[in-house]
This record gives C-alpha cells, sequence and structure tokens, in this order.
C-alpha cells in the first residue's frame, strides 16, 4: 500500500473540477487525483503542492506524446489526415503545407473529399493562398482514384511531400471507415509502404466521444499520430489524455487559430500548463 | 449499461428493506459517472443530482422495490424536464422572417442552413439562402451549391453583411422570399463571435437565432453558449447526433441558459434534420 496525502474536502473538488472541466473525463480524472495523493504523502498539501503534482502527473500520463516531425527520407513523404467532420482537417492540411514549405519543401495537396459541397473549392482556394498545387478530380470521383493519380503524379514531377485531405466521417459508420482503409491501401500499392503519416485530427472541443475517435479510426487506418485543433479560445483539449492512456498516439501539431500561420508543434509542458491553469 | 450499473449497486440488498445513505450515495455517485462521461456540465451534473437526492429522500425510495429504477427514473423526469418545457418552435416573424445560425467553427451551421431550408419548403415556405460568412474559404460555394441542390434562391452578403442583408430584405419582398436564412461564420471555442454579428441580428430583426453545436461537444459547451449571448440566441440546434456521441450538452444548455433544443442533426444530406425528442435525448445521454 503506497502512501497517499489526505487532500480536504475542498482541495478534491478544486482538483477534481480542474480536470473535469478540461474534458479530462471522469475516469482520468479519478486516476490523476489517485496520482496527485500519492506523490503528496508525507507533504505539506497547499494548493501550490497539489498544482506541482498534478502538473507532474500530467506530463508523466503524456509520456510519449511530444514527437517533433520529422520529414520521411523515401520522396515522396505522404501524409493523410483523417477525422470527423468539422473537426478542421482541410484547414490543418493548408497549415502544415505552409510549414513544409517554409522549411523548404515541396509539396502536393491532394484533395481526396469528393462527397462536401464545395470541399475541393475549399482545399483549391488554400492551395492559391499558398501557391502549392492541388491535385482533384471532380466532386463525386473516388478517393482513391484521387489519391492513385495524385501520387503518381508526386512520384513522376518530384515532390517530396503529398498530403491527402479526407472527407469527414463518423467513427461509427463503418462503410465510411472501410473507404478509408481502402485510401491507405492504395498509398501501399503506389508507394510499396502506407502513408508515412496517418493523422487524425480531433478537434479540442470535443468531450468523451474523442476516445470512440481514436479507437476506430485507428483500427481503420492505424494511426500514426494526432493533430489538435481550436486549441485557441477557451477549449483546453483534455480528452487526449484518455486517449494518451489507451493508444499513446503522439500529437504532432496543435492548431491555434483560422490563420494558416496558426499551427504549432505540440508541447507536452506548454500543454499541461494551460490545462490545469 | 447504467440500468445495470445500478441493478448491481442495489441488488445486494435487495429484500433488505430501507437503502442507507451509503448506499443512496452510491446510486448517485454512479450517475454521476454516467453524465460526466456524457459530457454534461459538471456545474449541471451536481446541481441535477443534489436535486434528485432531495426528492430520493421525500419520495421515500428507500421503500421501494427497485431502488435502482426508481432513481433512475427520478433522474430521467428531472433530464426530460429540463429538455422538454413547451414544444418550442421556430418563430418566423417579420417580412421576410430572418433566420440567422451561429455558433463555433466546424459545428454544421451552413450544413443546417440547407436542411432547415428543405424543412421549411415542407412547411409551405418561400426561404432564401444567404451566405454572411466573409471569411471561409469557399463559404459562398458551399452554401450555392446547397441552395442549387434544393432548387432554391442563394445570395451572398458578404461585402458588408449589414448593409447587403438591409438591401436582401428589400429584394426578398420583390422575389416573393419569406424567410431569409442567414449562414454566418464559425467562431473560436468560448469567443464572442464575428464583430459584424450582434448589429446584423438587430438591424434585420432577426426573430430566430439558432445556436448550431456539435453533440459531441464537452464541458466546452456552456461557455461557447455564453459567448454568443449578444446575439439574442433564441434556440439550439445539435448536430452530429447519427454518431456515437452522448450529447450531454442537450442538457447542459437548456438547464443552465434556458435555451431550448429546437432540432437534430442526424446527417450530412438536406433531410437528416428532425425534430428534438427529450425523452429519447435523456435515454441517451444516460446510456
Ligand atoms: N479557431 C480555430 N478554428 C479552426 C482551427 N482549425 C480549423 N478551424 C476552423 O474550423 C472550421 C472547420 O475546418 P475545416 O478545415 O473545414 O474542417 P474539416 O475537418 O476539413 O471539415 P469537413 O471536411 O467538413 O469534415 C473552419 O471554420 C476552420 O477555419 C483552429 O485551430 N482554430
Ligand atoms: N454526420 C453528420 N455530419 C454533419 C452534420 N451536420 C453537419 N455535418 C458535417 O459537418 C461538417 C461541417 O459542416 P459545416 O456545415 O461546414 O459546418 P460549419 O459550422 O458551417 O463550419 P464553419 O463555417 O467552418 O464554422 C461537414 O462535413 C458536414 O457535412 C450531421 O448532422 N451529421
Ligand atoms: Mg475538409
Ligand atoms: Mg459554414
Amino acid at each position: 500500500f503506497k502512501g497517499k496525502a489526505r487532500l480536504d474536502q475542498d482541495a478534491l473538488l478544486r482538483l477534481e473540477e480542474v480536470l473535469l472541466a478540461a474534458d479530462v473525463g471522469p475516469e482520468a480524472t479519478a486516476f490523476i487525483v489517485r496520482s496527485v495523493e500519492e506523490k503528496l504523502a508525507g507533504q505539506a498539501v497547499d494548493w501550490n503542492a497539489i498544482q506541482a503534482a498534478l502538473e507532474e502527473t500530467l506530463v508523466q500520463a503524456l509520456n510519449g506524446v511530444e514527437r517533433p516531425f520529422v520529414l520521411p527520407r523515401e520522396k515522396p513523404a505522404v501524409l493523410m489526415f483523417v477525422g470527423v467532420n468539422g473537426s478542421g482537417k482541410t484547414t490543418t492540411v493548408a497549415k502544415v503545407a505552409r510549414l513544409l514549405r517554409e522549411e523548404g519543401h515541396n509539396p502536393l495537396l491532394v484533395a481526396a473529399d469528393t462527397f462536401r459541397a464545395a470541399a475541393i473549392d475549399q482545399l483549391e482556394v488554400l492551395g492559391q493562398e499558398l501557391g502549392l498545387k492541388v491535385m482533384a478530380h471532380q466532386p463525386g470521383a473516388d478517393p482513391g482514384a484521387v489519391v492513385h493519380d495524385g501520387l503518381a503524379h508526386a512520384r513522376s514531377a518530384g515532390y517530396d511531400v503529398v498530403l491527402v485531405d479526407t472527407a469527414g466521417r463518423l467513427q461509427t459508420k463503418r462503410p465510411l471507415m472501410e473507404e478509408l482503409g481502402k485510401v491507405r491501401r492504395v498509398v501501399e500499392k503506389v508507394q510499396g509502404r502506407p502513408p508515412d503519416e496517418r493523422i487524425l485530427v480531433i478537434d479540442a472541443t470535443v468531450g468523451q466521444n474523442a476516445l470512440s475517435q481514436a479507437q476506430l479510426f485507428h483500427e481503420a487506418v492505424g494511426l500514426t499520430s494526432l493533430a489538435v485543433t481550436k486549441l485557441d479560445g477557451t477549449a483546453r483539449g483534455g480528452a487526449v489524455i484518455p486517449i494518451a492512456r489507451h493508444l499513446n498516439l503522439p500529437i504532432l501539431w496543435v492548431g491555434v487559430g483560422e490563420g494558416l500561420e496558426d499551427l504549432e508543434p505540440f508541447r507536452t509542458q506548454e500543454f499541461v500548463r494551460a490545462l490545469t491553469r | 449499461s447504467l440500468t445495470d450499473k445500478l441493478g448491481q449497486v442495489f441488488a445486494r440488498l435487495r429484500g433488505k428493506g430501507t437503502l442507507t445513505e451509503a448506499e443512496i450515495q452510491a446510486g448517485l455517485r454512479e450517475i454521476r459517472q454516467a453524465l460526466l462521461a456524457a459530457d454534461v456540465h459538471y456545474q449541471v451534473v451536481r446541481d441535477l443530482l443534489a436535486k434528485v437526492e432531495e426528492q430520493a429522500r421525500a419520495q421515500k425510495i428507500v421503500q421501494s422495490l427497485t431502488p435502482a429504477q426508481q432513481l433512475l427514473a427520478l433522474v430521467r423526469q428531472e433530464m426530460t424536464q429540463a429538455m422538454g418545457g413547451e414544444a418550442t418552435k421556430l418563430k418566423l416573424s417579420g417580412k421576410p422572417a430572418v433566420l440567422v445560425l451561429v455558433g463555433p467553427a466546424g459545428s454544421g451551421k451552413t450544413t443546417t442552413a440547407g436542411k432547415l431550408a428543405r424543412h421549411l419548403v415542407r412547411k409551405g415556405r418561400k426561404p432564401a439562402l444567404i451566405c454572411a460568412d466573409p471569411f471561409r474559404p469557399a463559404a459562398e460555394e458551399q452554401l450555392a451549391l446547397l441552395a442549387k441542390k434544393l432548387g432554391l434562391p442563394f445570395a451572398p452578403a458578404t461585402s458588408d453583411p449589414v448593409r447587403d442583408l438591409t438591401t436582401l430584405a428589400q429584394r426578398a419582398a420583390r422575389e416573393l422570399w419569406d424567410v431569409l436564412i442567414v449562414d454566418t461564420p464559425g467562431s473560436p471555442p468560448g469567443e464572442s463571435p464575428a464583430d459584424f454579428l450582434p448589429e446584423l441580428i438587430q438591424t434585420t430583426k432577426a426573430g430566430d437565432v439558432l445556436l448550431v453545436l456539435d453533440a459531441m461537444v464537452g464541458q466546452e459547451a456552456l461557455g461557447m453558449g455564453q459567448a454568443f449571448a449578444g446575439c439574442g440566441v433564441t434556440g439550439l440546434i445539435l448536430t452530429k447526433l447519427d454518431g456515437d456521441a452522448r450529447g450531454g450538452a442537450a442538457l447542459s444548455l437548456p438547464r443552465r441558459l434556458g435555451l431550448p433544443v429546437l432540432f437534430a442533426g442526424t446527417g450530412e444530406k438536406p433531410e437528416d434534420l428532425e425534430p428534438f425528442h427529450p425523452q429519447r435525448m435523456a435515454d441517451r445521454i444516460l446510456g
């Protein structure tokens, strides 16, 4: 039996509320509170001590989640972006493309959302803004075919990275999830390996459904990483804690605004500090 | 399921007579877990369960044969009451009536505009779809495509939304449009909407200002509702209920901000709009 400190009722309530308000969820909150109590065993317990123990616990829970993005050696690299409707995929694709271009790379955008109204138009406007080429077919085309042609073009024209934007879909829709698996297989066929990054784009305002999203998208395409959007404003994105506990996927980037420059690498310390303030 | 969990909590007591205080608390704790896991705001959970606890004691739940079912029934009743109220309808006041859709980024406003337009046509109205989102890339194209699909008029109000809407309201009389459905820009979470929005709502005397929220939204839902206070929101639409998000926001906002939920979005097509059912929502939230 590991000793643990006894937090008084007020401190306990306050600690729980900080975590619940940040969307950490009831299960992970209970785990974190226990861990804080263990850390404070035999110490004087004031709010500063609790805050420090809390930050330490969260940093530990997010161990392995910070991984700086490095573009793979083999060209072209393929980055595939997936996620539920409205999570911020298209905007994030454009932001990452801009970042890669700033670093001297030559990105090609692939508009594989052939379903939603004006999805192709949206990516084309962003591509134009960035001076980057967008590979697209007509609305209603098969996403696999667009990806196939995008890759073929990238390989022959010497692009060094391909970013694939896909249609939003709720993770419980099996045929749509299978379609994603098919897109991954198209890449495998052309490249001889799956997309170098299969990135789940998660909205920071999502609550406990985030875990279901991560689990089911992981089943569909084998996720390699996450991007968390809309961390500007009041959202704290605590729902990534349950995801970290179950899947331990790295978070490559965070979106902090609607502009194409509003993208930052994920930093555990900063994220934890913002979550617990 | 919650019924099973509560059943287990109370199972040991079958035939034992009265419930102890500790056992009532254990039951309420299970319900608290379920509501928090369903994204109901933690303050709403606290207030709701305090009320249920009071009622449970007053109703002498301890003497019932199925305390789990009784406790759940009390919770469900509290929830349904908070979400139900009188069946709230669209006001559709004014000539033309102006209905404005507001909400955080990506919640489904533009798609819902199309759904409402189709719904209003079936109710005998003549809606026009208006894009008042000057910021999002291809926002006009997206709404114009929906309008075309539905065979309805579309007009942009993106160069100067307030002035454009005034012009469009006059044009509505000539064109015999009797409702203007106005799509607006998404805002960052918890932040006030675009500057022109409160003025646009005031100038057009919009009788319906609908806050469009994603059913998967977590604890931010209340803050989002409050951020739109300056817009005079009249009702809520909860989208993406065709997924497995429990939708706790459907309880938090009516209970805390008195905002009724008018519709549920259940898919990406124009026909995927349903009236909101409080009883069904209560069951969904309770899991
Ligand atoms: N405030 C804020 N808004 C964001 C951020 N990322 C995306 N958005 C906004 O969120 C909305 C949805 O973004 P999209 O990129 O269209 O999302 P999507 O996942 O591609 O949507 P679908 O393709 O329809 O599933 C837009 O209004 C974006 O401007 C962010 O980091 N912060
Ligand atoms: N499955 C499902 N998807 C929906 C629903 N409502 C909207 N969507 C999808 O959610 C995504 C975002 O919808 P939009 O209508 O572009 O959202 P928005 O609020 O206008 O976004 P911004 O203008 O960028 O703030 C799109 O992929 C829609 O097809 C719904 O009820 N169910
Ligand atoms: Mg998109
Ligand atoms: Mg929109």
